[in-house]
């Protein structure tokens, strides 16, 4: 069945938010599926981080203000982190 | 600004720099011009001195590359990563990599090229990512004109921290990037919107939607490249949807959102005397049709609907407006205007012909 707009959306923006957070902040994805929650504690640490250093809002959610910071075109060196 | 971890640094101060392969997208002359500027922005403010050399291995090699580049952190095409670069050390240590796919310039379109030199620079004399939304190492790109460049302050101390002030007399100082709830914190100009505040700020634009609590902080080139810093007077034309924007003896009309062609146009066509050099704050109100022009201790009127300046003026500020001394902003809300002279706003009630409230300069951003 073709995927709904909506969960192909959620998709896309988890993607962008775990590919910026692993360039930039050091997210390291566990590869152990029955640690989903570790995974998702983790990436809500990280996106808290990337938050608190643009001073965005610290919500640990990828909210617009979040999204647009993060499609912002940018430096390639990470903001934490060797 | 932050140090790059271990923090790392050049242990000499004479430098040497290569460019290895250029861009088709820029003239060759233009992106050695790029370079030998952004390395001027760092060795203007400390003792570091940079020296170009060919044929030979230099401290800082530059050069543009195509996604995976062999160092570990392949480049991801158009927009994205524009560029990176290595903290001091030997080899690729101090290199700076620019992706080829980005479109580079020497102005305003795409992505200038100076600015992100200067940036990446900063990362091979041994500074990481500042949290500062006004340094250039802040790592989101933002565009200034580089004829207007100025080293953020906050960038100075933190190069400065690593090698040490500059060998000049004076010791060079940059902007400093404002804070809304800054009590301290003055504005060149304000106007409305769309239903928004714009309060100006040297390059900054502190926007204020009335639906939001937070206040946004911009670049005045964010939105409008063409338009300068340091704009010193602004109004809206609610009626027309224009808003009018001074410096100097220039002004500007932006309709909607966008800077309308054919400007900047000279003040003087508004009605302005010759000896009038620059306006210091205006305001229309809406319903008169009437647009308030402060120019030191004056103010002239101006008929929007004639399009002409009114009869009978200059007048003093004082004799109509009461103590509220020069006034540096202006703007009128729900029926009053709101001056601004240094950190003190007053609150006037134009039907009433006086003051009648007296509040901080940042009472509107919900400190």
């Amino acid at each position: 069945f073709p995927v709904a707009p909506e969960t192909e959306d959620e998709g896309k923006t988890l993607q962008l938010v775990e590919s910026y957070l692993r360039n930039f902040y050091d997210f390291q994805r566990d590869h152990h599926p029955h640690l989903r929650s570790n995974n998702e504690n983790r990436l809500v640490e990280k996106l808290k981080e990337m938050q608190a250093f643009f001073g965005l809002k610290v919500t640990g959610k990828p909210d617009l203000d979040t999204l647009g910071m993060m499609k912002k075109p940018r430096c390639g060196v990470p903001d934490i982190g060797r | 600004y932050v140090f790059t971890a271990g923090n790392p640094k050049w242990k000499k101060n004479n430098l040497t720099y290569r460019i290895l392969n250029y861009t088709p997208k820029m003239r060759q002359a233009d992106v050695e011009e790029a370079v030998r500027k952004a390395l001027h922005v760092w060795s203007n403010v400390t003792p570091l001195t940079f020296q170009r050399v060919e044929d030979k291995e230099a401290d800082i090699m530059i050069s543009f590359a195509y996604r995976d580049h062999r160092d570990n952190s392949p480049f991801d095409g158009p927009n994205g990563q524009l560029a990176h670069a290595f903290q001091p050390g030997e080899g690729i240590g101090g290199d700076v990599h620019l992706d080829e796919e980005e479109a580079w310039t020497k102005d305003g379109r795409g992505y200038n090229l100076f600015i992100v030199i200067a940036h990446e620079l900063g990362h091979s004399l041994g500074l990481s990512h500042s949290s500062d939304p006004g340094a250039l190492m802040y790592p989101a790109y933002s565009y200034t004109d580089p004829k207007e460049f100025l080293l953020p302050q906050d960038d100075i101390d933190g190069i400065q921290a690593i090698y040490g002030q500059s060998n000049a007399a004076v010791q060079p100082t940059g902007p400093i990037t404002p804070q809304a709830c800054d009590p301290n914190l003055t504005f060149d100009a304000i106007t409305t919107l769309r239903g928004e505040i714009m309060f100006f700020k040297g390059r900054y634009m502190l926007r204020k939607h009335p639906a939001r609590a937070e206040t946004e902080l911009n670049f005045i080139s964010l939105f409008w490249p063409n338009l300068p810093s340091g704009i010193q007077a602004a109004y809206e034309n609610v009626e027309r949807d224009e808003v009018l924007l001074f410096k100097e003896d220039k002004y500007w009309v932006l309709r909607g959102y966008d800077v309308a062609p054919g400007y900047p146009k000279p003040i003087y066509r508004l009605g302005f005397p010759k000896t009038v050099k620059r306006v210091n704050a205006a305001y229309s109100d809406e319903t008169t049709g009437k647009t308030y022009f402060f120019v030191a201790d004056r103010y002239w009127r101006y008929d929007e609907n004639k399009r002409s300046m009114d009869h009978g003026y200059p007048r003093k500020i004082v004799s109509d407006f009461g103590k509220i001394g020069r006034v540096d902003a202006a703007f009128q809300k729900d029926g009053h205007v709101y001056f601004f002279h240094g950190t003190t706003q007053f609150q006037f009630d134009p039907r009433a012909k006086r003051i009648v409230g007296r509040m901080k300069s940042i009472s509107w951003f919900n400190c």
